[in-house]
């Protein structure tokens, strides 16, 4: 682990000393291995090591803990200040229906969550409608149907439609209906790249009016972690991200990078295919699971 | 970094950067420097063009082992089985339906099986994969025993003499055992439905996926012996560099790569483009 790497880096350090260049250098030579090794953006990573530098030079070595203690500290106060000062809970709009929408790119757990989101919603004593606007995927729309009737939430299913718009729209004309106060809209997995599909997805974004847009992201997504988050964002603008599949050992650097450039917050962590597996994020957590 | 006269400290740092962002990983980015280091000193590269001409063999040479991708050249024991694995939402249905197109076209007679009997609607899916691919189909029953399907699918093909049968499997992640554990039991049986089957186990890893790539490989090979691997969503911005890393440990060949949703979006894997690709 990056503890005892650190620990092993200073261990000649003893009694009272100071923090020098020379075992600051080694140091931060494993911390960036470290951070690499667990998926954090090349360039958030050179600016992290270098912020760690300039904090621990010149520190006094603490009676209380070990130099490598101490840089692993700053390391841990670093991290957590980075992922944690955005997070805010969830909060509803004056005017119901709030509504959510989710997006990303393929497989990274969008259908899954919309149904995990819902589920959380109904916890909350609120009544969401979801609405599968994926009009591609084979079976996507029988996926989400599914998975609505597993937690007893409605959900708008038009088989024939291609147009993703339409069907929100009908899903907003149907909702008085259910009393949903709610809204959660599945969309279509896509590339950033593929602009058609962007287009749709912003016209999606137009015509529904979310409170919160999440960029769904798979834990285990490598360094285009922000080159995909820097286009949603700047296609429909996102609240958020979800970041699933956190259940396995994909350390998640995707959600340190993506904090640190795009500058939105882990809203929520999929941790399971169970529909109760949505958590809150807890940026010390993710703090401790970044540094090994 | 590679219109660069001279291989100075500041070239070596963007190559080293370049590498680091196609996902090869730092440990792997850093061999490949010592290896450009090597090479530069005996000569065999140069600076400018030279670089890059340089790297790309140095790629190359590492994916040795996964260059035994003559896929067309698969063993054809009659009926063929495969096993399509990997962790969730990486593509195996997907690419299973485009593979039953492709030797659908080749000829022969091919059986989908759709023995992911846990995620919603997987069978669904997949049997409209098979419609799109021409072929028939074994769908097995949601909340249904995996391993009996495809057990019984093996059966199936073997009265029907058919040539081939793709198994298509649960996404799962290799940190859980009991999952695991089930994918070992659909291999025993079908070793029982069939002598050395499945004769092939594919695993199919994502291309946006970045070092937890080599723990998927490690875990799957471990527990089942991988026979090959996909890569799919290389037609999204993701190199693919992690099965780079991949290569230095394990020698897997790689079938074939996934290049978008359609049925025809599936090619058999070409190290020269690949490598070439890392840099573009
Ligand atoms: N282990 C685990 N699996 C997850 C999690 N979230 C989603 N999955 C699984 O990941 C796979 C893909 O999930 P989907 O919800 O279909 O992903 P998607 O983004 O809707 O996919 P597309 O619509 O094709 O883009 C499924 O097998 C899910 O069960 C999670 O937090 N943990
Ligand atoms: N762009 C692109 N998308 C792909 C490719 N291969 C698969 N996909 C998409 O990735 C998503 C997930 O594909 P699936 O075939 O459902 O993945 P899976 O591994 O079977 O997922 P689970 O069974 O849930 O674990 C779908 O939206 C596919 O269309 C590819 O090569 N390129
Ligand atoms: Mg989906
Ligand atoms: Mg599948």
């Amino acid at each position: 682990s990056l503890s005892a790497k650190l620990d092993g880096i200073f261990s000649q350090l003893r009694g009272r000393g100071k923090l020098t260049e020379a075992n600051i250098k080694e140091a931060t030579r494993e911390i960036r291995l470290a951070l690499l090794e667990a998926d954090v953006n090349f360039q958030v990573v050179k600016g992290f090591v270098q912020r760690v530098r300039e904090q621990a030079l010149g520190q006094e070595v603490m009676r209380s803990l070990t130099p490598g203690q101490q840089v692993v500290k700053i390391v841990r106060d670093e991290l957590t200040t980075l992922m944690g000062s955005q997070h805010t809970p969830l909060t509803m709009a004056s005017q119901p229906p709030t509504t959510f929408l989710l997006v990303g790119l393929q497989g990274s757990g969008k259908t899954t969550s919309a149904a995990k989101l819902a589920r959380k919603l109904q916890d909350m004593g609120r009544r969401p409608l979801l609405v599968a606007a994926d009009v591609y995927r084979p079976a996507a729309m029988e996926q989400l149907r599914l998975l609505g009737e597993q937690i007893q939430t409605p959900v708008v299913v038009r088989q024939g439609s291609r147009d993703p718009v339409d069907i929100c729209r009908q899903a907003f004309e149907e909702a008085p209906q259910h009393q949903a106060d709610a809204i959660v809209i599945d969309t279509a997995g896509r590339l950033q790249i593929d602009e058609t599909l962007m287009q749709e997805l912003a016209e999606i974004k137009t015509a529904t009016n979310p409170r919160y847009t999440f960029l769904v992201v798979d834990a285990m997504t490598g360094q285009e972690a922000v080159n995909v988050a820097t286009a949603f964002n700047q296609a429909v603008s996102i609240e958020g991200v979800i970041l699933t599949k956190l259940d396995g050992d994909a350390r998640g650097g995707a959600a340190l990078s993506i904090q640190a450039v795009v500058g939105k917050p882990i809203q929520f962590v999929g941790v399971g295919e169970k529909l109760d597996a949505l958590e809150a994020f807890h940026p010390e957590r993710m703090a401790s699971r970044l540094l090994g | 970094v590679f219109s660069r006269k001279r291989l100075d400290i500041d070239t070596l740092e963007e190559l080293e950067e370049a590498l680091i962002l196609a996902d090869l990983g730092a440990r792997t980015a850093d061999k490949v420097l010592q290896e450009v280091n090597v090479r530069v000193k005996n000569r065999t590269i140069e600076a400018g063009d030279g670089l890059r001409d340089g790297v790309i063999d140095i790629l190359r040479d590492i994916m040795t082992g996964a260059m035994l991708s003559a896929a067309e050249t698969i063993a054809q024991p009659r009926p063929w089985v495969l096993m399509m694995v990997g962790v969730n939402g990486v593509g195996k249905t997907t690419t299973l339906g485009k593979l039953a197109h492709h030797f659908h076209q080749q000829g022969g007679k091919s059986l989908l099986v759709a023995a992911d009997t846990f995620r919603a609607a997987a069978i669904e899916q997949a049997a409209i994969w098979s419609e799109r691919a021409g072929v028939d189909v074994i769908k097995g029953q949601p909340g249904g025993d995996a391993a009996a399907v495809a057990f019984d699918a093996v059966q199936a093909a073997c009265a029907r003499r058919m040539d081939r049968v793709l198994i298509d499997t649960a996404g799962r992640l290799h940190t859980k055992a009991p999952l695991m554990e089930e994918l070992k039991k659909m291999q025993r049986v079908l070793g029982r439905a069939l002598p050395d089957a499945p004769h092939d186990i594919w695993l199919v890893l994502d291309a946006t996926t970045g070092q937890n790539g080599l723990a998927q490989v490690r875990q799957f090979h471990e527990s089942l012996g991988l026979t090959g691997l996909v890569l799919t969503k290389l037609d999204g911005t993701s190199k693919g560099g992690i099965v780079i890393n991949v290569a230095q440990e394990f020698q897997l060949p790689i079938r074939y790569i996934g290049v978008g949703e359609g049925v025809d979006d599936l090619r058999p894997f070409d190290v020269a483009e690949f490598t070439a690709a890392l840099f573009d």
